[in-house]
């Protein structure tokens, strides 16, 4: 108990081993699992769909670990130590995240002590903090015109309610003051009732 | 400038563009890619009302005539490269379907992959030029990611030395291919091959559809749209019917599996050769969840940041959104994930082309990793980046359904990626299979290589498996 893989909460290099263990860990039992069936004389593909949930998951273990690791090896290509610290901050956000919606796994695989978890929850929030002031900048990064975004909530200027306010105006339903429908059915019904 | 937005930018503690530089590769990558889009934005012939605004058959027919012109403007500024023609093409159609999708996404790169050279003398071309207008057709009512259930069947007649096309029953019907209803001529058929007696499993075949002037459908063959999508309203996504129809024996795909002139059949080297366009989709795909993505995160971030509601501590004015933490954590862990995964996306991106490339040299060694890797991701990302842009769409309130927005039109373009291509859950079995193999490969000693080297210690008993 208290035992566990990760020493450093914010050091990368460790939490990547943690996801890779992790990984290794479900997929190691969900093929056991898939063995003892047919060990156990199962059919191939009752074995294997007999395990399938498993398998998933553990897959999805496995994706998880390759998408962490893609991204702390990218770190090593920023030159720029400004856009090296920010992109580490969201690197270690996206790491924690990933840990604090798996905890089952981490506890289990005895990759993480029960101290460590609320620990990570609270660097989370502490992270938030610091990506704060960065936010609008880091989405600006993305480089997309207003065109691409393809309305007017993400405007590169910000300038929101007047532009939803022209665009309502342009709706087809707005091409005449009084809609067709009004003289058809509305107005002959008011003059029947 | 709303001022809101100016004081953030003032806070930043980096600059943006170095960012920008990182995710395009290179500042001479970024320079180009501005360049091109400029070709298109400052270009009044590509201006156009607002699609939200135009019924289904409007949007499609705008599609068309973008398409169109795209392609006389891309011959015009001399773009031929491929990421530059998908440049071009995402800010001509703002990162929407357009009904040529499959044919420059799917139907070129299938004849360059999985034609003879003789066969792209015949038809690269014309399908370079338009003339041939090409799209994929794998997919039927009936059976979509399990393969090898498809029911269209090719029998090859000796005696004439064509392959009779047939939809065996209703559920046979090709069905959803983009471009099929009413844009294309041609089509890649992926069909059961039938000769001297025998199945011989999936292969393709180029089947034309449609007139080359006409354009009305050939004999034997019923072919029209599917009718309206959750989305996706510019494609023309459509049924195809064959009723006996016969094509020359030439149409077979034969680069990498033949059938002689006597009905002989030539086995290819691996039968994962065929999905190769596929494995190429799919690698794509993860790069567009982080496109998606980190334009729904775009939107919500800004908007948080103008937007001011309710109050934190009482009688200061409202405060901005993007104050509050919850909002943070609902928007920050996404803003981190599209980061993620753009760079997954482009590490897919070139592990594509590298091992590509080892197959044309006849190393086949990590196709295998690379279908299996592909299928994961595939999945891994499209859900989780579905799911963000809808958490996005929320974090908007109301305006945030609102097409103004620009979430709805993301969410609806992007969200069949979690069963197009590969039904998410079936993709990760497939690769689940392959680290199944990888297991039972280290337990008996085998070094494993790529991603799945970790394995190597399982051999060694390091994880202890502990039941789930």
């Amino acid at each position: 108990a208290g035992q566990s893989l990760v020493m450093d909460i914010n050091d990368l290099g460790s939490l990547v081993e943690a996801y890779k263990q992790r990984a290794a860990w479900l997929i190691v039992a969900a093929c056991k699992n898939v063995q003892s069936d047919l060990k156990r004389g199962k059919r191939k593909e009752d074995a294997w769909n007999k395990n399938s949930v498993d398998l998933v998951q553990a897959t999805e273990a496995h994706c998880h670990y390759v998408v962490v690791k893609l991204f702390v090896d990218k770190l090593s290509e920023v030159l720029d130590v400004a856009a090296l610290r920010i992109l580490s901050t969201l690197c270690l956000l996206y790491t924690l995240h990933g840990i604090s919606r798996n905890t089952g796994d981490f506890l289990q695989a005895g990759l993480l002590a029960p101290v460590q978890l609320e620990q990570i929850q609270q660097r989370i929030k502490d992270l938030l903090v610091v990506i704060r002031p960065n936010a609008v900048a880091l989405v600006d990064a993305f480089d997309y015109t207003d065109t691409q975004l393809g309305g007017v909530l993400g405007r590169y200027d910000g300038n929101v309610y007047e532009n939803m306010f022209e665009w309502a105006k342009k709706s087809p339903l707005n091409k005449t003051q009084v809609h067709a429908s009004f003289h058809k059915y509305l107005k002959p019904l008011q003059s029947k009732l | 400038m709303n001022p809101d937005l100016s004081r953030e930018r003032a806070a930043a503690s980096f600059n943006p563009e170095t960012i920008t530089y990182v995710l395009d590769g290179s500042p001479e990558r970024t320079r180009r890619r501005r360049e091109i889009e400029n070709l298109v934005t400052s270009d009044p012939e590509f201006q156009h009302e607002d699609p939200n605004f135009l019924s289904r058959s409007e949007r499609y027919e705008l599609a068309i005539k973008k398409s169109a012109l795209m392609v006389q403007k891309m011959r015009q500024h001399g773009i031929s490269d491929p990421e530059e023609i998908y440049w071009f093409k995402s800010f001509v159609h703002q990162g929407r379907p357009e009904p040529l999708d499959l044919h420059l996404g799917m139907f070129l790169p299938t004849l360059l992959n999985q034609a003879t050279p003789e066969q792209q003398d015949r038809f690269f071309m014309p399908a370079w030029n338009l003339e041939i207008i090409g799209t994929y057709a794998q997919t039927e009512m009936g059976h979509g990611t399990h393969l090898r259930g498809l029911e269209t069947t090719a029998t090859y007649d000796p005696s004439t030395q064509e392959f009779i096309l047939n939809s065996p029953t209703v559920s046979s019907l090709k069905w959803w291919p983009g471009g099929l209803g009413k844009t294309s001529n041609h089509a890649v058929v992926l069909a059961q091959l039938y000769t001297q007696g025998e199945c011989k499993g999936l292969h393709a075949f180029i089947v034309p559809i449609r007139h080359m002037s006409t354009h009305e459908p050939l004999p034997g063959v019923t072919v029209g749209d599917i009718g309206p999508k959750f989305g996706y309203d510019e494609t023309d996504n459509g049924f195809l019917k064959f009723d006996k129809f016969r094509i020359p024996r030439e149409n077979m795909l034969m680069k990498y599996a033949q059938v002689e002139q006597d009905g002989k059949y030539v086995k290819p080297l691996s039968d994962k050769l065929t999905y190769g366009t596929m494995v190429f989709i799919r690698s794509m795909i993860v790069g567009d969840s982080a496109l998606c993505l980190s334009r729904a995160c775009t939107i919500a971030v800004r908007y948080s940041a103008v937007r001011h509601q309710s109050e934190i501590r009482a009688g200061e004015p409202e405060p901005q959104i993007l104050d509050f933490q919850t909002q943070q954590y609902k928007l920050f862990p996404l803003l981190a994930t599209a980061y993620a995964f753009q760079f997954v996306g482009s590490y897919m991106s070139q592990t594509y082309h590298r091992i590509t490339g080892d197959i044309q040299q006849g190393n086949l060694s990590e196709l295998p990793e690379l279908h299996a890797l592909s299928a994961g991701l595939k999945a891994f990302t499209t859900w989780v980046a579905s799911y963000g842009i809808e958490e996005c769409r929320m974090a908007c309130g109301g305006h945030g359904y609102s097409c103004s927005s620009g979430i709805p039109d993301i969410y609806v373009t992007f969200t069949p990626a979690c069963t197009y291509e590969g039904e998410n859950t079936v993709m990760m079995l497939q690769t689940a299979r392959f680290l199944f193999k990888s297991y039972t490969a280290a337990l008996s000693g085998e070094r494993l290589g790529g991603m799945v080297s970790y394995l190597n210690d399982v051999s060694s008993q390091r994880v202890q498996a502990q039941p789930l």
